[in-house]
């Protein structure tokens, strides 16, 4: 081999251009076909496998959904007081974090974990006055409107909408329903302000009897100002749609229906005609279309999410899939990266019809919390346990059976990603 | 993490930021 290395000449002569032409066209036919390859199950679901480049699949090849706990284990170590500020304070430099903003004094952090889920001081976000705001501090990945179903995540690069929410399959378990105490429930509801349909008002006055005292989980930190309850109008909403006022108002129903009654004649829902029993597919009414946003979140932001619109939500699909870095750098490179990552699917409606928020994790923030769901258990269980696509799903009727789902307000706080 | 939003709007939904653009919460992201 040694004398072959060293010996042999190195003679170099063209290749004819016929071979070299047709090299190239083998080369294009391949990157063509690999792009628009879609491989589909027996009941007509696109199924999703791992796809990049190289290191890609190094990465792939790594105990993400381990490493990740054990990062959260490693966070969750509480740190000697005198530790605290120092270590934050160089944490907030290397990331850029605000420490003006934050709510408690750094020394009661009890470890990093803790201050990567800080609450923010009152009034450091003011909810602006649009239908649709921000959920979350971040960037602003991607953004448009959603074309044959799917949903752009780099250019020329995309993923199926059902593949991101789940598409029910036959002979899937029926969805858990969540329990709500109803004590709780009540002093979410009346926090809340409604202005589903263009009409705003505080759920206290709306519905006319006392803020009960009990202590609620789900309690809003970030609300929304106080507004003066809109007038009283039956008939009409500022988008001059009309609002149906035929819910019966039965005096002799429980108090909680009663108000749920209310609350729905009010908003303009109507439970019967819009109740959704399963959730097939996004189909977009005429007149409308189906958009999306992607926010990414970067390491130093705040890392507590916040509801984007008045709306009610129905269900939740949680997905357990990998953890893979959800960072700019890897979205350019791995396809369909927030549908092979483990997320929470909140499906629901608002005002113009479907709307929905996914919050997706990653290798650091493997764990999301839902204020209203504590059944939600995330980066739990092994990965092979559970195939691409899968997931389980929980319905929120409990919440206000009329509305079907838990009605949230602009800017109330829903939940965040924890480290680990 | 990132945060996917997915949701139905009249056809005049106009997005208020652009891609690539820093948001906090409660940040107008789109209006009709």
């Amino acid at each position: 081999l040694a004398d072959a290395w060293q010996n042999t000449p190195t003679t170099w002569y063209p290749l004819p251009i016929a071979a070299g032409a047709l090299l190239l066209i083998f080369i294009q036919y391949r990157r063509k076909s690999a792009t628009k390859e879609v491989v589909v199950d027996e009941h007509g679901n696109e199924v999703i496998r791992l796809k990049g480049p190289w290191h890609v699949h190094v990465i792939g090849a790594l105990p993400l959904r381990n490493m990740s706990r054990l990062w959260g284990y490693l966070n969750s170590l509480e740190l000697p007081v005198w530790a605290r500020p120092v270590g934050f304070r160089v944490y907030a430099t290397i990331f850029g974090c605000n420490l003006d903003e934050v709510e408690r004094d750094l020394t009661e952090y009890r470890s990093l974990g803790d201050f990567f889920y800080r609450r923010l001081k009152d009034g450091a976000r003011p909810i602006a006055d649009a239908v649709l705001v921000s959920p979350a501090d971040g960037r602003v990945l991607h953004f448009g409107v959603i074309k044959d179903g799917r949903i752009e995540q780099v250019k020329g690069s995309t993923y199926s909408l059902d593949a991101l929410l789940g598409v029910a399959r036959p002979g899937s378990p029926a969805p858990a329903s969540v329990v709500f105490p109803k004590d709780e429930l009540h002093e979410v509801n009346h926090k809340h302000f409604a202005d589903i349909n263009g009409i705003e008002y505080s759920l206290h006055e709306l519905l006319g009897t006392p803020t009960p005292s009990t202590s609620g989980t789900s309690t809003p930190t970030t609300e929304a100002p106080p507004r003066p309850p809109a007038p009283h109008n039956h008939s009409s909403t500022k988008h001059g749609e009309r609002v149906d006022a035929s819910v019966p108002r039965d005096q002799s129903l429980p108090d909680a229906v009663a108000q749920d009654v209310s609350l729905a004649s009010e908003v303009g829902i109507r439970p019967t005609a819009e109740r959704r029993d399963s959730f097939t597919s996004v189909r977009t009414k005429p007149g409308n279309d189906t958009f999306f946003m992607v926010i990414y979140l970067a390491p130093g932001d705040y890392h507590r999410f916040h509801s984007p619109a008045s709306w009610v939500v129905e269900r939740r699909r949680h997905f357990v899939g990998d953890l893979f870095s959800v960072s700019p750098w890897m979205a350019k490179r791995l396809e369909n990266l927030f549908v092979l990552n483990e997320r929470v699917a909140l499906l629901g409606r608002w005002r113009h019809g479907f709307f929905s928020m996914v919050p997706v994790g990653a290798t650091n923030v493997g764990s999301i919390k839902i204020n209203f769901d504590t059944d939600l258990r995330t980066n739990v269980g092994r990965r092979r346990d559970h195939p691409v696509g899968t997931f389980t799903e929980a319905v929120y009727a409990g919440a206000s059976p009329l509305l079907n789902g838990q009605p949230l307000a602009r800017g109330d706080e829903m939940g965040g990603f924890c480290l680990g | 993490s990132t945060i996917v939003l997915v949701f139905e709007a009249p056809h005049d939904f106009t997005f208020a930021v652009g891609a690539g653009e820093k948001v906090k919460v409660g940040q107008a992201l789109g209006d009709l």
